[in-house]
């Protein structure tokens, strides 16, 4: 599985750091990922 | 040619030595920059700035500010995507940003 | 011969750390632009408001923003020191530190995305310092160029 560590909260780091993650997320098959969880049916939202 | 090709190169090496000058001068001042106290009052964008960034606009926009050195992992396990947030210098602010 | 090719090879090696040195010292710039304006644009509104926006309203520097489809379900633990946080997402999302979130706002000037008028060129060059300013030209001008 893949797994990327950045370091944030600094300002005007490199900016291409979260480049790698945003194509690695993007890149994903989600409904095969939702297939392999079993439950299609998104659950209710939940609120921070 | 290779009597050419010297000049060619120390050119070259000029010109690398002028770039780093100049980038460690760039940090230097954007360092500053953000370390002034008026900057830092001044430095931040509103909700709507941010709403006005993301397409579509209706998304979820969660907004997180953290300590330096703050380390986050973004890791693939079998189910969805997991974000971990681990800080040693003091609390993160994680809040979402409202709709309207 | 061979002390020729070993040149070459050393020129072509110069050359490409040169370009990356470039493009690291296009970007620095960029931020110094997107920075200085950004402050402009708040002291600007703060004068013609007199007052200054309400504290739960502005998102200080620095930040990142996850943004996400309004259906997506995310699971959240957080330690009760706030220093540790488990986010699961059941979909896409996307990661943006503060200064694309300021690219996006549009306050490098459009440096760099090719849309960069006279204007804000002129603009630009004001918020960098004299020994930038070549660059800053290079920049918009590269920018302009239509794309090959």
């Amino acid at each position: 599985r893949s797994r990327i560590l950045v370091s944030i909260g600094e300002s005007f780091g490199t900016s291409d750091k979260f480049q790698k993650i945003n194509q690695m997320v993007s890149s994903t098959d989600w409904s095969l990922k939702r297939r392999l969880e079993g439950d299609s049916t998104p659950k209710p939202l939940k609120r921070l | 040619r290779y009597q050419e090709l010297q000049r060619e190169v120390s050119e070259l090496s000029e010109a690398e030595d002028k770039l780093d000058e100049l980038i460690s001068k760039c940090n230097l001042q954007l360092r500053l920059l953000t370390e002034d106290s008026n900057n830092k009052k001044l430095g931040y964008v509103r909700c709507q700035d941010l709403r006005n960034t993301v397409d579509p606009p209706d998304q979820i926009v969660m907004v997180i500010r953290a300590p330096p050195e703050t380390q986050m992992t973004v890791s693939e396990p079998s189910q969805g995507y997991q974000i971990s947030l681990k800080s040693t210098n003091g609390p993160i602010d994680v809040f979402l940003c409202p709709e309207d | 011969a061979q002390e020729f090719r070993n040149l070459e090879l050393e020129k072509q090696k110069r050359l490409e750390r040169i370009r990356q040195k470039r493009s690291q010292l296009e970007e620095l710039i960029l931020q110094q632009i997107a920075f200085k304006n950004l402050v402009q644009r708040n002291q600007a509104n703060e004068a013609s408001s007199k007052t200054p926006p309400p504290p739960g309203s502005v998102i200080q520097l620095p930040f990142i923003i996850i943004n996400t489809d309004v259906r997506t379900v995310i699971d959240c633990s957080i330690s009760s020191d706030k220093c540790e946080y488990l986010f699961n997402f059941d979909n896409m999302f996307e990661i943006h530190d503060d200064i694309e979130i300021l690219k996006r706002m549009g306050m490098s000037l459009g440096l760099e995305n090719g849309k960069c008028t006279p204007e804000n060129l002129a603009v630009a060059k004001s918020l960098v310092p004299k020994s930038l300013e070549s660059y800053v030209t290079g920049m918009a001008r590269n920018t302009n160029r239509t794309p090959p």
